[in-house]
């Protein structure tokens, strides 16, 4: 199974309806301070349903959808999509895709899609289970994390070898 | 239960030790039980040395060798337990240039197994890449993604 | 006491607000009090907008912007109270080449009146130095220190 | 004032009588990942009267003396020298220079050297009380804490401002 694309609205600062397809190999994004790229790997983890805005580097949920420019008003809502594709040839080809979707509305109500039809987070936590699609603690490294694995305390060294055993 | 986590702790130390002597160019790396005696509560301490240095607290490395040991960690686990896809942002920030080599040699060649997106700003990086992508905010404030052609990219 | 406190934050905060500008190219930044109604106790907020941009959180910036905006505060500070020497290890490593530019320009400025000591390894700022040494290890665990011409210096 | 030059021998990757001549402008020490530029920060922090191994990247100050290599024996203590010019025109030429020297021994005694006469740290923290030496928060920043001057907490933000007031 590997991610075939991401489709993002109205998250952070990405207001357009923006796709970016990736490589079954390296995908690499750069671009200058402050344009969206550490936005677009805030984006992944909420769509695989982060629950902490923390982490999202936001105080609360609200902060995650577009919130306007000098220019431009701020959006209702934020919608993410991860497209992937099961790479399965045993499988027919209209089975091939699995597309998981979250929104959230300003009011706070919260919705989540498994190939376009209404579901619970659970239902897209367990999908992946067996697939290691998720919040593996060493599958998503944010910006200036990556030494954070070695500092980290013994007792957090244990959940992540917990996580790989 | 235990021996199933004991199992897998040996595996990735393994794994850890191989590929830190490989992104170092020597040297050597453990996994350490604290607690040897309760392996279900024991957290895990992690021991490395760089080529012709002595052992010492991982806290006394560098920003960048910190950086490298995690990436040779991250790898090791990888290589245990791989998963579909890995996102890294600027996890090569702090690497000098021949540091930045060797790194690029591992990605490209767990890159066969496992999906990466990376974030960057090494130009090293971005030629390594298969598809690259270009983020901009030409309107103050507004992202836009640009695919960008590695041949002909600027600078 | 209550009264310098006050006029301190006032005279650092002019001066965030200028410098911020003139390293983002615009925008505001703002110290506000936590508590206005208990000075002698209340803590010191940053609040930062790059231009376009709507005011928000601060901790929603990105790496980049967050270093540059500490710079600016830095500045701010050494420039109501200088200090005789100011060390820095590697504050520019997160900054994009527009940005560095205009950090380094800044830094030449006030080396006028503050000595710097910077360790860096972005190639600019090797540029700007008065003096340049170069840290090697040759022999594996020791440190060695080398003048550097700055005219002949390796890439 | 200025700090003209520094002086290190047996700390951390130092093992060798090292000197460092600064530039009344800007100073810049570049090299490969690991190879001492950082200790020499922490040389000056020390030298300055820091007591937290922990601020130095230690876990007990007895790491900071050189602790030998494959090929090299351990040493048994450290010594780190900051030479300050007072760049005073009123003063006598030999009265110019300021020498205040931190020597530490594996035993755990330590010594504070005022141009070469023993003294007390205090000596030397209240020679320095108006210039400004010492260890204000904003005089020093290690690597990798540039963003934590925006991150730090109202609280800690604080204490900047009244370092500076
Ligand atoms: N809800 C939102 N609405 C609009 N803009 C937002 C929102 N949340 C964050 N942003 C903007 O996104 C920008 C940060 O983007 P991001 O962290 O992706 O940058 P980056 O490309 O990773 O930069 P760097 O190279 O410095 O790490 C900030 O300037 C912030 O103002
Ligand atoms: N007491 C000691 N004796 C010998 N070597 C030491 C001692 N303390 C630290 N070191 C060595 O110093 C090295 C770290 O040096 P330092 O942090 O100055 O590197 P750096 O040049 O800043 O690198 P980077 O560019 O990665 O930040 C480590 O490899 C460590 O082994
Ligand atoms: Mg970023
Ligand atoms: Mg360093």
């Amino acid at each position: 199974m590997y991610l075939k694309s991401l489709d993002i609205t109205g998250f952070k600062s990405f207001p357009e309806k923006t796709q970016l397809k990736f490589s079954s190999g390296i995908t690499a994004a750069v671009g200058p301070n402050g344009c969206g790229k550490s936005n677009l790997v805030d984006a992944i983890r909420w769509a695989l349903g982060e629950q902490s805005a923390k982490l999202l580097r936001g105080s609360k949920m609200d902060d995650l959808i577009f919130n306007g420019t000098a220019r431009r008003k701020a959006l209702n809502f934020a919608e993410v999509s991860l497209t992937f594709d099961r790479a399965d040839k045993y499988l027919p080809l209209d089975y091939q895709e699995i597309v998981i979707t979250r929104r959230m509305y300003r009011s706070g109500e919260g919705e989540y899609y498994l190939n376009k039809t209404p579901c619970r987070l659970r239902d897209i936590t367990e999908l992946f289970l067996d697939t290691g699609i998720g919040k593996e603690t060493y599958s998503l490294i944010g910006q200036g994390r990556v030494e954070q694995l070695i500092n980290a305390r013994p007792e957090e060294h244990r959940e992540l070898f917990e996580e790989a055993a | 239960m235990e021996k199933k986590f004991l199992q897998a702790l040996q595996a990735i130390e393994k794994n850890f030790l191989e590929i830190f002597a490989q992104l170092f160019g020597g040297g050597q790396a453990f996994l350490k039980l604290t607690d040897p005696d309760n392996v279900l509560e024991s957290g895990i301490e992690i021991i490395a040395q760089p080529p012709g240095k002595k052992l010492q607290n991982i806290s006394l490395l560098s920003g960048g060798e910190k950086a490298l040991t995690a990436i040779a960690l991250l790898f090791a686990v990888l290589q245990y337990k791989p998963v579909p896809f890995c996102v890294l942002d600027e996890i090569d920030s702090s690497l000098d240039d021949s540091n930045l080599s060797r790194y690029i040699r591992f990605l490209k060649r767990y890159a066969a197994g496992t999906q990466f997106i990376v974030i960057t700003h090494r130009r090293k990086t971005m030629e390594e890449a298969d598809v690259l992508y270009g983020i901009t905010m030409e309107e103050q404030g507004i992202s836009k993604v640009v695919s960008l052609n590695l041949n002909q990219k600027a600078g």
